[in-house]
């Protein structure tokens, strides 16, 4: 699935997978303007931790990853 | 395998744990089971010891609710999120919480196996956290096994014991199955147990995996071969897809599966007979369809056989002798496939390319060529 065809709604859907098991934070502050961006830099750990092609951006594998039924702990180490 | 690190795991050996309530998808009696066996995962390779209580507070509090359940972490509804669990500590700590918006099965694939999503919670109410290992129990995303024949894989046998050492009371006399370890796909030593293609996509098939490549992606992907189809054998001998019929086939000792697509074909699994070949044929090692000529080549030992699928027939003269057409082949052929016109034979870790209508030899590749490594 090229990029183009990735909807807002897949958009949204990884924004709240990231935050929920990769602790993805709200976006703010300089970085945002410069460099790579916190979400991309979460989808990157996302698909390292899968074996996907690391590639910051969504794509038909990650996507595809990301709506396989799952356990709900975090994959980040959220000990506390 | 992780764990959740700072020590957190349990400081004493014997764990009680308490079922609040129940699914109403299963009878009391299986969902007791289920939990059972799943403790019994983790049980068998420490020292952990785990007994039932039926009133106040366990070490493991389990319960079925959905949406908002009173822990901060609600539920998704179906899908999604299956179940989830807390790292050992006193309170919520070790507590295992199941979705029931789910379907739990106490051994069918037609919902999520509740003993398979317990023994992964489980873990974590033991201090592991997600493991990025396929194959591993403790891989976040839930895949289909048959809970009669699964063995805890080594890497979740490393990773808890890290955190309790060995089961003492095991009997070194009593042979257990070897904990199944995960194929590395880059492993040059490796020899694949099947390879085919599948509407444009290859398939490669190892122990009870497999890696699955497609143009687009650059990066094959391991799964579980019974995440795609439930029930087929592992450690297959031979896997080909038939044009004629739109299907995969897979093989294993005498008998051959087919599926079409992800759904099992009735009427299989059948007799390596049913493909026309002799009775005393026991097993095959390699199966590849030619596009060419639309016969089916199946590799037994130092011979093959042609086989019309559309006919149903074999073609005479066969078998004929492997290196009498592919003189450069002379160890026993592994696996077998056709991509783009070019015949991969795959003979240990090595990959002879092919031109099957000339008989060429072009290249001798490593198995690990379209794996990308």
């Amino acid at each position: 699935m090229p990029i183009s065809q990735v909807t807002e709604q897949d958009e949204n859907f990884a924004e709240s997978y990231l935050k929920k098991f990769f602790n993805l934070t709200e976006e703010s502050g300089p970085t945002v303007r410069r460099g790579i961006s916190p979400m991309s830099k979460k989808v990157s750990e996302m698909q390292r931790f899968f074996g996907l092609q690391i590639t910051g951006m969504l794509d038909a594998d990650t996507m595809a990853m990301m709506k396989k039924p799952r356990c709900g702990v975090p994959d980040a180490q959220t000990a506390h | 395998y992780s764990t959740f690190g700072n020590n957190l795991k349990w400081q004493k050996n014997s764990l009680t744990y308490r079922i609040e309530n129940y699914t109403p998808d299963m009878t009391k009696s299986e969902v007791d089971d289920s939990i059972e066996k799943a403790l019994q995962v983790w049980a068998k390779v420490t020292p952990l010891r785990f007994t039932r209580i039926y009133r106040g507070i366990a070490d493991i509090m389990i319960s079925f609710g959905t949406r908002d359940h009173g822990d901060y972490y609600p539920f998704d509804g179906p899908d999604g999120t299956l179940a989830h669990a807390f790292a050992p500590s006193s309170g919520i700590g070790g507590d295992a919480h199941f979705d029931d918006d789910e379907t739990f099965t106490h051994r069918s694939n037609a919902g999520y196996v509740l003993f398979m999503v317990a023994a992964h919670e489980f873990g974590h109410s033991l201090g592991l956290s997600h493991s990025d290992d396929a194959g591993a129990l403790m891989y976040p995303v839930y895949s289909y096994r048959n809970p009669d024949t699964f063995v805890l894989p080594r890497d979740d046998v490393n990773g808890i014991q890290s955190l309790y050492g060995p089961n003492p009371d095991k009997d070194p006399s009593v042979p257990e199955p070897k904990p199944p370890k995960t194929p590395d796909a880059c492993d040059s030593t490796m020899v694949l147990d099947a390879v085919t293609t599948l509407r444009g996509e290859m398939l490669f098939f190892k122990d009870s995996f497999l890696w699955r490549s497609y143009p687009q992606s650059n990066t094959p992907q391991q799964s579980l071969i019974t995440n795609f189809w439930p029930s087929a054998p592992v450690n297959i001998d031979a896997a080909y897809e038939s044009r004629v019929s739109d299907r995969i086939l897979l093989f294993k000792d005498r008998k051959v599966w087919a599926f079409t697509g992800y759904n099992p074909v009735p009427g299989y699994p059948k007799p390596l007979t049913s493909l026309g070949l002799p009775s005393h044929v026991r097993k095959i090692d390699a199966a590849l369809y030619d596009t060419r000529s639309r016969k089916t080549l199946f590799f037994v030992g130092n011979s093959y056989f042609s086989y019309d699928e559309a006919r149903r027939t074999m073609d005479r003269g066969f078998p004929k002798r492997i290196n009498q057409t592919f003189s450069e082949l002379t160890n026993k052929v592994t696996a077998a496939f056709q991509y783009r016109g070019f015949t991969y034979i795959y003979s240990g870790p090595y990959m002879y390319e092919y031109n099957l209508k000339t008989r060429r030899l072009y290249r001798v590749l490593r198995n690990s060529y379209f794996l990308r490594c």
